[in-house]
């Protein structure tokens, strides 16, 4: 039981490491760690986080937009473990700030090549990247949608 | 496998006409002014695919799912599809696509279908076991949610990983 | 104590109507409405929401964006009872689309005349009609903050 | 009545000099990327107006809230000031303004100043009380709560006016 939890904790590690690193342009880093080996089942995971030129955390205790990141790095990387054919995000992307929009974005399109991404965004950043975009309104208290191609500039 | 097709009709804000969204592989996104739909759309896949919890589909009771504009037409039945791309057959299904539709009437319970065929929920609870694409809260984030996903703790995150493997 | 409860539901009834009306130019409607008027304090008080070209609905059943419009709506109109002499809110736009977030400006800056508004924002909009907005940045992992005068274009 | 001025030494990010916030009446706006600090200046002032719940103040023990970058300087005290305009005498002290401290040091209990005069905590607590200055969740609302808020249930909201009564 041991050995498989430790097999697959290096695997979502891995992940996480790399995930990190790639939405940062290798400046940050992140691992998971074992809080303690000798009674794993009764311990617990930290996912440390380092953000370019800020000291390394604990995953809990970083500002609003730093957890979503850190929480998407988290969920993606679990994908090592069990890959989803599809994931639904409604607005994980509310409190970023443009340069962590971009970060998302950037593993959003990496991963999309993987499992299916559905995001429900107000940004253009993110949905002028898509490579299609529904635009949804309501009339007389309906919703109706409306297809754009991909690359169209969405006012939202 | 992918989702390459939702259909909805009579489901929350989605009124009594069918509305159809085609959908591809890679990144899809949705969007729309506050309180246009947008998170009704995820609502109905996940309620397609088996989610039964008022909480989860952000009702009180599953009542309130019904689109509520015309009463008298509440005897009219919710529908709504979810179609696989299925040609990787991910879903043990010998079919290039899986439509899986569920249909709840006002005063039944809900009916499944797969590929037109009229199956148990739990037949279709097993098929996407299989292809893990059950609607979990690693695959679907609600709105507001991601906080939470940041803010587990290290046993939380323990017991995530045990229960994957 | 019903007397006095009743009077009090008014006042923030009325207070709840001026609000939403003001945010929505008088296109929406918003009221406070007890559950039974015979059993007050075994029932409770709902918070009916109209945005407008939209049916009534109960503020829990709204969307993500229109919830923090109610809950706004229901927070300021407290302050019939108990004004605070300041209000800290931290991106509480977050979900909010452009109309949306014009209409949370208007009833801030009304209500700024009453008590402080102290408000972290990512959103030029909301920013750029401040009297005064402070900046944030961090500098090898400590704040640092620095005052900008009002009304001038701040890119986040 | 209203904030003036906040003053923040070694609280959280903010390192072991002395920043100083000046603020007006009407609407005020902290802005800055993500992780700046932007947070923690609320934390602040609800810390310094006697907010003693590591939960509330988004950390997991008090000791937490000792800026950590450098590890010799522990030692060091907390201290946040909150300066109010008190000219219109809201606050039941006779002087045109009032200066809240709260001095933390690290391996003891914190120590209260009404403008420069050492008090108890509950004197500090019964004056905000009076000019209804206390942060509480309905007029201190943290990031992600503002939705909290807004799914309260009836009952819940019944009883928000009933405490206030
Ligand atoms: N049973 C129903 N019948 C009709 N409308 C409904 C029903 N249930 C919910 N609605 C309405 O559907 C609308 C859209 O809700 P939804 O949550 O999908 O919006 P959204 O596009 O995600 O908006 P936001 O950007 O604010 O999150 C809301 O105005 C809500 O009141
Ligand atoms: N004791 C501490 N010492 C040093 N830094 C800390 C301490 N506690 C928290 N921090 C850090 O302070 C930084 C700022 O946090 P804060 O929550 O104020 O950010 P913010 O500006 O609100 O960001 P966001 O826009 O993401 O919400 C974070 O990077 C966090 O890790
Ligand atoms: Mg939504
Ligand atoms: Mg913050």
């Amino acid at each position: 039981k041991r050995k498989i939890f430790m097999e697959s904790f290096e695997k979502v590690d891995k992940d996480i490491r790399y995930i990190f690193s790639t939405m940062t342009d290798n400046l940050g880093s992140a691992w998971l760690e074992v809080e303690d080996t000798d009674n794993i089942f009764e311990s617990g995971l930290s996912l440390m986080i380092q953000f370019p030129n800020k000291p390394a955390r604990e995953s809990t205790s970083l500002s609003g937009g730093e957890k979503t990141i850190a929480a998407i790095t988290f969920l993606l990387a679990l994908q090592s473990l069990r890959s989803s054919p599809y994931y639904l995000f409604d607005e994980v992307d509310a409190h970023l700030d443009a340069q962590n929009t971009e970060r998302l974005l950037k593993i959003l399109i990496e991963k999309s090549k993987v499992s299916q991404m559905i995001i429900v965004t107000l940004k253009d950043m993110i949905a002028s990247h898509a490579n299609l975009v529904y635009g949804v309104y309501a009339k007389n208290g309906v919703s109706n949608i409306i297809k754009y191609k991909s690359n169209i500039e969405v006012t939202v | 496998v992918h989702i390459k097709k939702v259909e909805i009709y009579g489901f929350k804000s989605f009124g009594f006409t069918n509305k159809v969204i085609n959908l591809e592989k890679g990144m899809m996104c949705i969007t729309g002014p506050n309180g246009s739909g947008k998170s009704n759309i995820l609502d109905a896949i996940a309620f397609a695919l088996g989610e039964n919890s008022p909480k989860s589909l952000r009702v009180d009771k599953l009542h309130s799912l019904f689109h509520d504009d015309n009463n008298e037409q509440k005897r009219k039945n919710i529908r709504v599809s979810v179609t696989f791309d299925n040609s990787d057959r991910v879903i043990p299904v010998d079919a290039n696509s899986v439509t899986i539709t569920r249909e709840m009437p006002f005063d039944g319970d809900s009916i499944y279908y797969l590929n037109g065929k009229h199956v148990s929920k739990s037949t279709i609870t097993d098929l996407l076991d299989v292809a893990l694409a059950t609607p979990n809260r690693l695959n679907n984030v609600q709105q507001g949610m991601i906080m939470r996903i940041a803010e587990l703790n290290s046993e939380e995150r323990r017991k995530i990983l045990e229960d994957i493997i």
